[in-house]
């Protein structure tokens, strides 16, 4: 089973076209191996992805070097899984 | 497992199988109400189930719900259960529901990407697409909701079969789509169709692949306005509509700019909780407010298409 440990999920605000632009770049260096949860749109509505532990800094470095504002979303997928699953789980035991 | 539907647990997720086995004993309590058509078989061979609620009559016009194309998309399939259940429990006794199954039949089809959802339970809980095999690709599976002949292959899809958006060889190469469009077309007398995404608190309507806005426009607008107002009213969910392309980004091949332009008049496409707190990892407390405010929109754009056949 695909483990998520170490993922995160950013909300990216990108505050125009340009912004959207680099953001848009990120989606096509395969090796980040990153999930677009919400894609990227117009400036103004969120972009959320979710991005491998080994990702992750490369990443953020790119978006601070280009002034772009981001959130952390989600800390740690995997933890939320784990908890998705002892949900199910108790609810069958 | 559940001895019936009144044991089931609407307010946890459960796998394919148990879905499944829900739908058989909701068609068992309820023969004169409901039925399950297998509509085709997914591309790993799975068969492809839709439930039929229908009070009599031949052929009459029809109203089409999808949960779960994207099969990450847990709070839909979920939701649609507790859809199937409400219809059942509303006939005789919700005036509006009794009026809408008295005129029309519905469609529900809760898993509408049965070999990813397995996915998502077995391999890869964030799997959003189909797992058909693309030859010359070490990747895996196709966006069934870029593979409509609507657009098909226009900028808003990916043609890299590595991409989550990926639209695949050619519109309705995907057997979970071309499924629907053989029913659909067979049919010939759906007069609304909604599919069920998840997750941003949106409720879509066409079009995705162009800025050229639908010919019914207004009034879809004017009805949308009113779905999410009900929605609203029981728990404060606040939904935002519009377009796809001006309410969130350029889509093409997406499923209701096929139906619309198949002359489906009441195409939809909600997006349910949250707005991104969660995302795609809705907990499950959230499944039953999440579908009980959904059914008020649903009620709503069921009513109204009732009310204004074409």
């Amino acid at each position: 089973k695909e483990d998520f440990v170490g993922h995160q999920v950013l909300r990216i605000s990108a505050a125009d076209e340009a912004q959207v632009q680099k953001v848009t770049e990120l989606e096509y260096l395969e090796h980040l191996q990153l999930d677009f949860w919400r894609g990227p749109a117009q400036p103004g509505t969120p972009i959320d992805v979710r991005v491998p532990f080994s990702s992750v800094q490369a990443v953020k470095v790119f978006l601070e070097a280009h002034g772009i504002e981001y959130t952390i979303m989600i800390e740690d997928v995997q933890s939320l899984l784990d908890e998705e699953q002892e949900q199910i789980f108790a609810f069958q035991t | 497992r559940a001895s019936s539907t009144d044991t089931f647990s609407y307010a946890t997720y459960h796998t394919l199988d148990e879905i499944y086995g829900f739908m058989d004993m909701l068609v068992a309590e309820h023969p004169q109400l409901v039925s399950k058509l297998q509509i085709g078989s997914t591309y790993e061979g799975r068969p492809i189930y839709v439930l039929k609620f229908s009070t009599g009559g031949n052929n009459r016009p029809a109203i089409w719900i999808d949960t779960g194309i994207h099969s990450r998309e847990w709070v839909t399939q979920a939701s649609g259960i507790w859809f199937a259940k409400k219809i059942t429990q509303d006939y005789g006794q919700d005036p509006a529901l009794t009026s809408i199954l008295d005129n029309m039949d519905i469609f529900l089809e809760i898993v509408t990407n049965p070999d990813g959802f397995a996915f998502t339970h077995t391999k890869n809980r964030l799997w959003r697409k189909t797992r058909s095999i693309t030859p010359g690709s070490s990747c895996i599976g196709v966006d069934p909701n870029r593979n409509w002949d609507a657009g098909f292959g226009k900028a808003g899809a990916s043609n890299n079969p590595c991409s989550e958006t990926y639209h695949g060889k050619f519109a309705n190469s995907e057997t979970e789509v071309k499924s629907i469009v053989d029913f659909v077309k067979s049919h010939g007398n759906i007069k609304a169709f909604i599919s069920i995404h998840s997750y941003s608190q949106l409720l879509l309507y066409p079009y995705g692949y162009t800025t050229e806005p639908a010919s019914d426009h207004n009034e879809l607008d004017q009805l949308a306005k009113s779905a999410v107002t009900a929605l609203a009213s029981l728990y404060g969910t606040k939904f935002k509509y519009g377009s796809i392309i001006k309410a969130i980004y350029r889509a093409s091949g997406g499923t209701i700019d096929w139906t619309y332009n198949q002359g489906i008049k009441y195409s939809y496409t909600f997006e349910l909780r949250d707005t991104g707190r969660y995302g795609f990892l809705l907990p499950a407390s959230q499944i039953i407010p999440t579908a009980q405010e959904t059914w008020l929109a649903l009620k709503t754009i069921m009513e109204y298409t009732m009310n204004h056949p074409y």
